[in-house]
Order: C-alpha cells, then sequence, then structure tokens
C-alpha cells in the first residue's frame, strides 16, 4: 500500500492512497497477475453511510468487509490503513484473543471504523484513539484532517505508537507511508517510497490536486501488480473519488 | 517473481482522470439506523458470487499447499464462526448477515474479515 497525506499551497487538505493485496497468494502465469487482487477488483465499493436519512461517512471497501481500510468523515478526517510487518506480529494477539486470554485489545480496522461511528471525533482524537488503543496487530494509520497541516502517520506496536509523525515537522507538506517506518530504509527489492517522495516533489506543492495524486499513485512500482485500487479523499468537503487500478506489464509484482 | 522487471521508473503525467470502462467503482449505501444483521442484505445478493469465488480460492490455494489442511479448514467452518460472537458490535452481527444472506459458512467470512491480522503470520 502507499498512503500520502499534504495539502496544496492554499493549506487545502488532501489524503490519497493506494491498496495492494495479495502478496504471494498465487500468480497467474497465464495473466502475470495476483490471483487473489483479480478476485477482489470486482469486490470493491465505495459506502455511503447515512443515519436518519444524513450522510455520516464514507468508505471504500471489498464487500464483505465490514472493518474501515479507506475512509473519510466530511469535515472532520479522513483515514487510510497501512499494514506493518513486525516480529510481534498479529498471531500473538490472535491467539490471545481465540484463547480468551485477552480481548482488551482492538481489531485494527474495526477501531478505525468505531472512530467513524463516533460522533464526538475530531482529527486530534482519531489521532490520539488510534495511537493508543491497544491492538491485535501492528499497523500504520494515515490520518489528514481539513485544516491546513492536520496530517498524520502513526506507527502502531500492538501496545501503543512508536512514532507519530506530523505534517509540518521539517516543513513537510507533505508525508507518505508504504509499508515501512519512516526513519529506516525499506527492502531494496520493495522501495516504493522513494519513487513516491521524488514524484510528489516532482509534482509541488502549487500542482498538489486529485490530478496530480492520481498521476503519482499510477506511477511505477507506486503503482505494481497488488495495487487494485486508488483512492482521493478531500477530508474538507468529504470528496472521495475510487479508481480500480491494473499494471499492465511490465510492472513489478510488488 | 521476486526479480524486479526493472521497468522505467517515471513520474506519471495524464492519467487522471482514467477510462471509466476499466476504473469505475460503484457507491452503494449502507443505513446504519437499520439493524445490522440487516444493513448488507442488499449488496448481498447482488456480491454473492464474487465473494463465494474468493472465498473457494482461498481454501483451494490453502489445500493445495498440503491436503493435511483440510482440518484447518474444517477448524475455521466449525470453530470460527464462534468468534463472530466476540466482535465488538455491530460488526459482529453485520458479518452474521452477510453470511446468512450470501450462505457462506460464517467461519469463512469471520476470516475473511481478519485477514488483516491473519496476513501478519
Amino acid at each position: 500500500c502507499t498512503s500520502i497525506v499534504g495539502e496544496d499551497s492554499n493549506g487545502k487538505m488532501y489524503h490519497a492512497r493506494n491498496l495492494d493485496f495479495g502478496l504471494f497468494l498465487g500468480w497467474d502465469l497465464k495473466n502475470d497477475t495476483w490471483i487473489i487482487s483479480e478476485l477482489l477488483r470486482p469486490l470493491i465499493m465505495n459506502i455511503n453511510y447515512t443515519k436518519g436519512g444524513e450522510l455520516k461517512y464514507k468508505t471504500v471497501t471489498f464487500f464483505g468487509f465490514v472493518g474501515l481500510i479507506t475512509g473519510v468523515k466530511p469535515n472532520a478526517f479522513s483515514v487510510s490503513v497501512n499494514e506493518r510487518f513486525n516480529a510481534n506480529g498479529g498471531y500473538i494477539g490472535l491467539f490471545e484473543w481465540f484463547l480468551n486470554i485477552n480481548r482488551k485489545q482492538a481489531w485494527t480496522t474495526l477501531v478505525a471504523r468505531d472512530c467513524f461511528e463516533n460522533d464526538d471525533m475530531d482529527f486530534n482524537h482519531v489521532v490520539k484513539t488510534l495511537a493508543n488503543t491497544p491492538l491485535i496487530a501492528p499497523v500504520y494509520y494515515i490520518i489528514a484532517g481539513p485544516v491546513k497541516q492536520q496530517g498524520a502517520i502513526v506507527t502502531r506496536d500492538r501496545a501503543k505508537a512508536v512514532d507519530v509523525w506530523l505534517l509540518g515537522s521539517n516543513n513537510t507538506w507533505f508525508i507518505a507511508e508504504t509499508n515501512y517506518d519512516h526513519w529506516k530504509n525499506p527492502l531494496i527489492i520493495d522501495d516504493r517510497i522513494t519513487p513516491c517522495n521524488r514524484c510528489m516533489n516532482k509534482l509541488g506543492k502549487e500542482k498538489m490536486s486529485f490530478e496530480g495524486l492520481f498521476n503519482v499513485l499510477s506511477s511505477k512500482p507506486v503503482l505494481n501488480k497488488l495495487t487494485v485500487y486508488s483512492a482521493l479523499i478531500e477530508p474538507k468537503t468529504g470528496r472521495l473519488e475510487t479508481y480500480i487500478q491494473y499494471c499492465p506489464t511490465p510492472c513489478d509484482p510488488f | 517473481l521476486l526479480v524486479r522487471t526493472e521497468p522505467e521508473q517515471v513520474c506519471e503525467n495524464g492519467k487522471y482522470p482514467p477510462d471509466p470502462s476499466t476504473s469505475f467503482v460503484p457507491t452503494y449505501v449502507v443505513n446504519l439506523d437499520l439493524p445490522p444483521s440487516q444493513r448488507w442484505q442488499e449488496l448481498s445478493r447482488k456480491y454473492q458470487k464474487p465473494l463465494s469465488a474468493i472465498v473457494t480460492y482461498i481454501k483451494k490455494f490453502v489445500l493445495e499447499f498440503s491436503p493435511k489442511l483440510q482440518k484447518l479448514i474444517d477448524l475455521i467452518d466449525n470453530k470460527l464462526g464462534l468468534v463472530a460472537d466476540s466482535l465488538p458490535e455491530p460488526y459482529g452481527e453485520e458479518i452474521k448477515g452477510i453470511a446468512n444472506a450470501t450462505n457462506i459458512e460464517l467461519g469463512e467470512l469471520v476470516l475473511y474479515n481478519i485477514f488483516y491480522e491473519v496476513f501478519t503470520l
């Protein structure tokens, strides 16, 4: 996955993401595709959750999946979830849950949806909640708000946040996350963050827009064989655009 | 597969908006005023086949690793469904509602919903 939050030269906030999924779950030799990624594409949908006839929040999901991996609450906040691989992985939390040893920990995508269900949440509350709630698995939460400089990437261990990276620190106008801790180098065979940062810097604050972000998300290897959709979000208005993505050969497998 | 094909790394231009014939994503409304078990019923009828296809593929993939893993699938079908009762509300009930409407084993649907956590295995 790749998630980006940033602002344009007028301070307007944007949030964008590529959802990559299906690694090592079967390769279709005939079509040069990951089988799971192909099976997921027909299940992609935008959901507008309503209450009392009014829109409460929007998500992008796969049918049958009730947690939240991409969502926006208009004029409040947006969240995207990226996978994080860690030695203290989700299997420990899963066993603790299944054996009823510890159920005072949250499912990574359900606690994200909880934030949207709760009427009292704003950007700062969401950052605090997603930074501090004990989790079953490590994860990255990428959060944006409707106001200038409201952007954060929360790097989570199961117990708590190991890092909260805020937009604006070191004069950043965007921050981006793939599937590696931002203070470490990615695997040399899976470096999507360097091209992402390069394309964002080339785009520049002045040209930050849905169009610019979609071009970055469509640049290889940010776009790769695992990418099933790109989502573009404007937290202030709640504008959400989702596009199914394909990466025709030649294209990196991940 | 592990060797990169080294495509030219360029920053794309002119990709937006993409061709709607290949990139279109539908939008649906889910009414939170409905009981959780009923919220996804209409969509369940429409999406039963593609959802069933992915669940069937995962089982096939597991069995291709080793036929002995049938025991794991039996465990998922018979026991994992119980986990739905332990999930926080309203999510457990939403998953049960989808399982009922699609006739997909509850355990398999629970697995699909906790796949993120399972995948870290």
